[in-house]
């Protein structure tokens, strides 16, 4: 059974990537084997990872010209952590998806065999900072959401437009969607606003908050510009904690019955 | 002469509606009639700033039913500053757009009367975190480019799409388009990679960096929860000490024969 994930938050800058990257790492570390889909044109994802064989095909060529997924796979130099790299021609993706048929399911039909093969027990896709087809593709193609929920007060304007999107998607596209939990990121213990937004997100979705909670810390902002995770390149750091415990409680959501 | 500046970087959490609101706000205490226009259909900008009038129509009326820009502006409760607000129906716009004619050009054509009127010195607009319709729409409209680069390794990545993107954009849509320049922000001097984030810029951009830079400072994430900007939140923080010195800059740079 292979799990699949979105990472989803039209919110600019609220630690989406950082979430795949860091929690991709931290479950194959505690031997669950993960891969990162990168389906942010930007492709921070793919440059926060060191792929280990030259990137031929990407996300770019599963979507629009209908690539096996297992064609623009690689390993990165994480064990047991794979990624489909993005490039930048996926900007254009979203225009070019427009008027081929079954737009919405295109990353969908190309994940039906990554879970009949299981050799992936989960799917984390990295989205762009919107709610266009790019983002769509991975609802539809999810069994579960992960929102990063930066703890910002203008981080919490949004999120009621993201929970009718999700709940539009699951009455028309996706009926099996589930909203897996809010991980609130970036948290500053020197400000009261980082506590406020905490608790308020408790109080709009209990039950649904993820108990970990990222801390803000430097560390997390240089481990991209080395093509490392935070989980080796500085594995005691906060952030690295944060992320394994978020793995563990992850994990604990997914098997629960 | 009504000078008219897009705030674009499809790099998500850069400060693009901060620099928005506290520019702005910066412009009109130095005595410059200013208006933000918000095309994020997020509406943080419009969230940020306290409208004196009721909101009734917003720049999605503009840009799809074309409705006057003069129509859907209000007063804020900063003097000289005004603001046309966005609403979430702005999200779907950019499909709306896609079939009208002169889609790329229906920012430009309702400015044309704001222009001509001349009641205000200077427009701000505020884009959404990608280079789609609503971002295009700025860029055919304006006359300068700010690009809000956060001092972090992901924010530099994307910087050379977007430049060939403004190249795009002058080639085709508008010849007068100019690049005024890049802003660095949330630096934080406790880190080297603030640091090397701003030389990195301003040696692929001589002469293109403000030399004002805007600090990390808390007080700035806690500003927009009270509709305010930060020179009055908090007139004497080291944000809003930034944002004059950016507007004296700015206004240096456009008064420059
Ligand atoms: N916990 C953290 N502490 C400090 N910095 C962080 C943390 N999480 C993320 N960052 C930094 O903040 C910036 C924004 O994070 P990131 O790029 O992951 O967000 P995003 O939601 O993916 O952005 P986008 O909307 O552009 O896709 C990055 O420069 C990242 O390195
Ligand atoms: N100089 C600063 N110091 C501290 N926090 C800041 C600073 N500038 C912006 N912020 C905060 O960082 C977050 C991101 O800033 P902002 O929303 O302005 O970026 P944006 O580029 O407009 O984001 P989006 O891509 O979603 O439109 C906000 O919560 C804001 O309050
Ligand atoms: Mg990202
Ligand atoms: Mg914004």
């Amino acid at each position: 059974m292979t799990h699949v994930l979105a990472i989803v938050n039209q919110k600019g800058g609220v630690g989406k990537t950082t979430t795949a990257v860091n929690l991709g790492a931290a479950l194959a570390e505690a031997g669950r084997r993960t891969v990162v889909l990168d389906c942010d044109p930007q492709a921070n994802a793919t440059r926060s990872l060191t792929p280990l064989q030259p990137v031929e095909r990407t996300i770019y060529d599963v979507l629009v010209d209908g690539v096996a997924i297992a064609d623009a796979m690689v390993q990165t130099q994480v064990e047991g952590l794979d990624i489909v790299p993005a490039s930048q021609a996926l900007a254009g993706a979203e225009i070019e998806l427009v008027n081929l048929a079954g737009r919405e399911a295109r990353l969908r039909d190309a994940l039906k065999v990554l879970r009949q093969t299981g050799d992936h027990d989960i799917a984390l896709i990295d989205c762009p900072p919107s709610l266009g087809l790019l983002s769509v593709n991975a609802l539809v193609a999810a069994d579960g959401v992960i929102v990063p929920v930066q703890c910002e007060y203008l981080s919490l304007e949004g999120l009621g437009h993201l929970v009718r999107t999700l709940e539009l998607v699951q009455k028309r596209l996706n009926q099996d969607l589930e909203l897996t939990g809010l991980l609130m990121t970036m948290f500053d213990p020197r400000t009261n606003l980082s506590s406020q937004v905490v608790e308020e997100v408790g109080r709009h979705f209990p039950r649904k908050r993820f108990h970990t909670v990222i801390p803000r810390s430097i560390r997390m902002g240089e481990a991209p510009s080395y093509g490392e995770p935070i989980t080796s390149y500085a594995p005691r750091s906060p952030g690295a904690l944060a992320y394994r415990a978020l793995a563990g409680e992850l994990i604990g959501r997914l098997d629960a019955p």
